[in-house]
């Protein structure tokens, strides 16, 4: 019984570490682009001077902390590169919700190119699928990474299940993107 | 999800281990 109870953990711990795999699903038009035409290097130049500012932001409020606290360093960066990757998927929703037009003619596109034969939907569709599975593996290790460091900074303070809880936070605005599309789709119809 | 939820145990299993 104690190790269906551990398998059941650990589909639970699946599920919750894997939120960044959707928000990257949600976002994909930024992110991937096909050329020229819709570039996605805007997008990841933002990303970098993004990453950049947050990044220098957080180094000084780590070294002010460590001062104080005198905690494990490793513990804290880790944190902190939590954190970064926490506020960038949100950055990245919020500029999603704002792009309307572009968000819709993304779906309409992707409705046309569906008519096409099913065997070059099934070939990408299986790429992708099998990659999203060690996807969440990696995201799985970032998730302990994570959990582990906040183990260590804040023991077992009652506000460490609320920074895991920061962790599905841009996964549940999803919620509002899937609701923004509607919106436009209403609109637009 | 298979290979997520083993991953996902064992990491829950140190977790558990390290409080």
């Amino acid at each position: 019984p104690q190790l269906i109870l551990l398998g059941i953990y650990g589909l639970g711990f699946c599920y919750v570490a894997s939120s960044p795999g959707l928000v990257v699903h949600a976002v994909r038009r930024q992110l991937v682009s096909s050329g020229d035409k819709e570039s996605s290097r805007s997008t990841w130049c933002t990303c970098i001077k993004f990453v950049a500012c947050f990044t220098m932001a957080i180094i000084l409020i780590t070294l002010s902390a460590l001062i104080c606290a005198g905690t494990d360093a490793a513990a804290w960066v880790v944190l902190m590169a939590a954190l970064i990757f926490i506020v960038w998927q949100i950055a990245l929703l919020c500029r999603e919700y704002y792009q309307g037009d572009e968000l819709l003619a993304f779906y309409e596109q992707l409705h046309r190119a569906r008519k096409y034969p099913k065997i070059d939907l099934d070939s990408y569709r299986h790429l992708r699928e099998h990659g999203n599975a060690f996807f969440i593996v990696i995201l799985e290790l970032m998730f302990f990474a994570f959990a582990m460091s906040m183990l260590k900074v804040f023991g077992c303070h009652p506000y460490w299940p609320a920074l895991l809880a920061l962790w599905v936070v841009p996964g549940a605005m999803v919620y509002f993107l899937g609701h923004r599309i509607e919106a436009l789709l209403r609109e637009k119809y | 999800y298979a290979i997520g939820t083993i991953v996902g145990a064992l990491c829950v299993y140190a977790l558990l281990d390290a409080i």
